[in-house]
């Protein structure tokens, strides 16, 4: 449950928000204003105990994100910093001109980061 | 410069270096986690938006979002605990406002591509129709009866309601059969005649597609409530 600050290199939630109106997506999502992207990032010495984490948050998407772009594979991996508690996220949004669509997407946001 | 960890997030490269291009990289990846997470291909483009009135009229009907002081939306995050599923994450609300119609009387309503083809299962569907009195009602009439039937189809009755008429107000006609056979369709089109006996007797009419100058909050729309059915679900989660 650390917050990175930047200052310790253990396994924490890096906080990332995202204002839709400054991404221009504002005119399609009607609410929430913007979302938390956050993701766990940080080391994880073998001797901290490891927790289940959850493959559906954002999380993921950043660890694909540097996956795709070659960072080696990782094999065996023993413990890691991911995701252990998750918030749903509601979302309200033009799908056309005419059609308003309102979902509840569970997992979407990450509250808090743990070693696996 | 320590050992290479053994993981992927302990691996990261921490987003050092340029600062704007890992911001940019990770507002990229923000966008196309939405968009995944929302079963969208791309950020829709819209075209031409409802008014703004009939969708926060629409929103304050169904109680799924209030306005706020300064006109921003907020969405009644306790929505799921009121919708009728118990699954609230496969569980879309879609609301549909009608467009005009080949006649005056003709609502065209252009469904939501929320799922592909025949996946979605409909919870509940209604019209939602404003019925307006006007100032020479006749008081003695207190109710008149609703009626949609299916434009193109031959004019097959859809749905039909006796309604009481004391008051202006809006009211609700289910049409969950019809809006599943549309959903299974191509062109997910639905196209409503909307008639009301004894309406001109009582002095009342039903609100359909008022001319673009004249004020729209009460624009009719329908509300759908739809789940992914579990084929669609599981095809997601294969994936």
């Amino acid at each position: 449950g650390l917050e990175c600050d930047g200052k310790v290199n253990i396994c924490c939630r890096k906080q990332f928000y995202v204002n839709f109106r400054d991404i221009g997506w504002s005119d399609w999502i009607i609410a929430p204003p913007g979302y938390y992207g956050n993701y766990c990032e940080g080391e994880c010495p073998s001797h901290i105990a490891g927790t289940s984490g959850s493959s559906l948050s954002f999380h993921s998407a950043v660890i694909n994100h540097y996956r795709i772009r070659g960072y080696s594979p990782f094999n065996n991996i023993k413990s890691c910093c991911v995701p252990t508690k998750l918030r749903a996220m509601s979302m309200l949004y033009y799908d056309d001109g005419h059609n308003i669509v309102k979902k509840d997407i569970q997992n979407m946001i990450v509250e808090e980061c743990g070693c696996s | 410069d320590g050992a290479r960890s053994e993981c992927p997030s302990c691996s990261l490269p921490t987003l050092q270096g340029d600062p704007a291009a890992a911001d940019t990289q990770l507002v990229e990846a923000v966008k196309r986690h939405i968009l995944n997470m929302l079963h969208l291909k791309s950020r829709p483009n819209i075209t031409h938006p409802v008014p703004k009135a009939a969708l926060l009229n629409a929103l304050k009907k169904l109680h799924v979002g209030r306005v706020r002081e300064d006109g921003r939306v907020e969405i009644e995050e306790d929505w799921s605990s009121k919708s009728v599923l118990n699954e609230p994450e496969q569980a879309s609300e879609i609301i549909s406002f009608a467009e005009a119609g080949p006649s005056q009387d003709v609502l065209h309503f252009q469904i939501a591509k929320e799922e592909e083809g025949d996946l979605s299962l409909v919870e509940q569907a209604n019209i939602w129709l404003y019925l307006k009195l006007s100032n020479k009602s006749n008081r003695s009439r207190s109710k008149v009866t609703l009626r949609l039937s299916q434009e193109g189809k031959g004019g097959k009755a859809v749905s039909e309601k006796q309604v009481d008429i004391k008051r202006s107000g809006w009211h609700t006609l289910p049409v969950s059969r019809t809006v599943q056979t549309v959903l299974a369709s191509q062109d997910r089109s639905l196209m409503l005649k909307v008639s009301c006996d004894l309406c001109p007797e009582a002095g009342v009419s039903p609100v359909l597609m008022e001319p673009a100058d004249k004020e729209e909050s009460h624009r009719p729309f329908l509300m759908l409530l739809v789940r992914e059915s579990a084929a669609h679900t599981h095809r997601i989660r294969k994936r």
